[in-house]
């Protein structure tokens, strides 16, 4: 279904912070909204595949269903900081 | 693992345990981070001796929100415990949401301190998450019946490529535990919204009437609603979906959306300040947000305000401007105030007596563009809302560019 308009902004600060939790997303700010986008789409990916979900870089309902699990708070990848 | 590989370079490592949940004994505590030291001490050489006073390798701690290091807990649910791999000073730490409601039990009303505990001192030996779903590393929390647990053959390697096999021949890596431990029984029901990894079996319902053709001159429907933009015809377990994003009509099943809730509604409909759509068959109803059944539905109808006579509604729909709902049961109808939640005095009127020119039943009814839309066997009476009056009267499929 389409998600609920303010629901949708919700949702995608969620999963920025799930992202940079656990994915080591980082959002750098630049001047082109497209390259974050898409520097999201690729942490989304890796999520995606990592938990074995139709790998497609956007926050459909499954995948932040998945994020909102109860969960460790150990990255799932991380370079050793 | 981690990068790098930390392991600890010595099979005697200490524990100590700083302080407690409220939310268990003590005893239970102890317990529960005992059997689960066991657990791993059952698959390598490690031998994990409790401390009660100076600095252990693995110092566990409950704490909430901010605790010290740059990793702050977040409330209840989200993330509910952490580890850190093995070294000095904070390597090897297991640290625990208070925030959390923690338990001996496995039920979905907490989460079980044996089982977060096995898989953070994992993280303080040295592994890091399991993409094997079933795994003890798996990232997410799994209620899992914790009499007779068994580590994942996965865990296994895991821990075993950092430490090698048990020395003596010790008990089969498949931990018998006594079965002392009572857990209190997950609730029968399973959790009504589908968790995300569970996808739906091909359930073969007893054969369902087959889908009608859309443009059947005799299409008649059980409930109609619009959703988030969106208008859904409902038919037996069939929906047709009708989107203004895309000019097809898309064909689904009830069950494709919500895989737990039973076909054939009766009436349905929107509050679209809520993002909730409501569901009604027989004298219960359910309500949705999305995908998701918030939880506590099914409910009974009278908690609406119907009496007990009424065992079911024929249709709803929701006006948008006056945040009033109307039901139609019959020759009559309610109007629900969304508002104060409760149904308006003086009611229920004659549907006649309000809205001219229809004297019948209504089998679904649908809100569109300032009209009602009154939909009574294969016909559907467009009646302008201001006016309550008729304006014209179409097959009830015209909806589906036929």
């Amino acid at each position: 279904f389409p998600v609920a308009p303010e629901k949708e902004k919700e949702d995608m600060q969620f999963a920025k912070k799930y992202l940079e939790n656990f994915y080591e997303f980082k959002e750098e700010k630049t001047l082109f909204k497209a390259k974050d986008l898409n520097q999201m789409s690729d942490k989304i990916r890796e999520m995606q595949s990592f938990f074995g979900l139709e790998v497609t870089g956007e926050l459909n309902p499954k995948t932040l269903d998945m994020m909102k699990q109860p969960r460790c708070g150990i990255p799932d990848v991380r370079s050793y900081s | 693992t981690f990068p790098q590989r930390p392991t600890w370079k010595k099979e005697d490592v200490t524990y100590r345990i700083l302080n407690y949940t409220p939310d268990m004994l003590q005893a239970d505590v102890e317990e529960a981070i005992a059997r689960a030291f066991q657990l791993w001490s059952s698959v390598t050489p490690l031998r994990f001796t409790r401390v009660y006073g100076g600095q252990a390798d693995i110092m566990i701690s409950f704490a909430a929100g901010f605790h010290g290091d740059f990793y702050s807990f977040d409330g209840p649910g989200g993330t509910l415990a952490h580890a850190y791999p093995p070294g000095a000073g904070i390597g090897g730490d297991a640290h625990f949401d208070e925030d959390e409601n923690w338990t001996k039990f496995t039920t979905y009303s907490g989460y079980n301190l044996f089982l977060v505990t096995a898989h953070e001192l994992g993280h303080s030996l040295g592994l890091g998450h399991s993409n094997v779903f079933g795994a003890l590393m798996y990232p997410i929390y799994m209620a899992t019946d914790t009499r007779n647990y068994q580590l994942h053959q996965d865990d296994i390697d895991g821990i075993q490529a950092l430490y090698g096999p048990p020395k003596e021949s010790s008990a089969p890596p498949t931990k018998a535990f006594p079965p002392q431990e009572p857990t209190e029984m997950i609730p029968a029901e399973a959790p009504t919204e589908m968790s995300p990894r569970e996808e739906p079996t091909e359930m073969t319902p007893s054969k369902p009437p087959q889908r009608p053709d859309d443009c059947d001159p005799h299409l008649t429907f059980d409930a109609i609603t619009t959703l988030r933009g969106e208008t859904l015809f409902f038919k037996d377990s069939y929906v047709w979906r009708r989107s203004p994003y895309f000019s097809e009509i898309e064909r689904d099943t009830i069950f494709s959306f919500w895989p737990s809730l039973i076909a054939g509604f009766d009436a349905a409909y929107e509050v679209d300040n809520k993002d909730r759509v409501l569901f009604f068959k027989d004298d219960q109803y359910w309500a949705v947000s999305g995908y998701s059944i918030d939880p506590g539905f099914p409910k009974p109808i009278q908690n609406l305000g119907f009496p007990t006579s009424v065992r079911k509604i024929d249709a709803a729909v929701h006006n948008r401007n006056t945040k009033r709902t109307y039901f139609f049961v019959g020759n009559k109808y309610w109007s629900f105030n969304e508002n104060t939640q409760s149904m308006e005095r003086g009611y229920p009127r004659k549907i006649a007596a309000d809205f001219r020119g229809i004297s019948h039943p209504i089998d679904a009814a649908l809100q569109k563009n300032g009209y009602f839309y009154f939909f009574h066997g294969s016909k559907q009476y467009e009646v302008d809302i201001k006016k309550k009056k008729l304006i014209r009267i179409m097959k009830s499929n015209s909806w589906f560019n036929c």
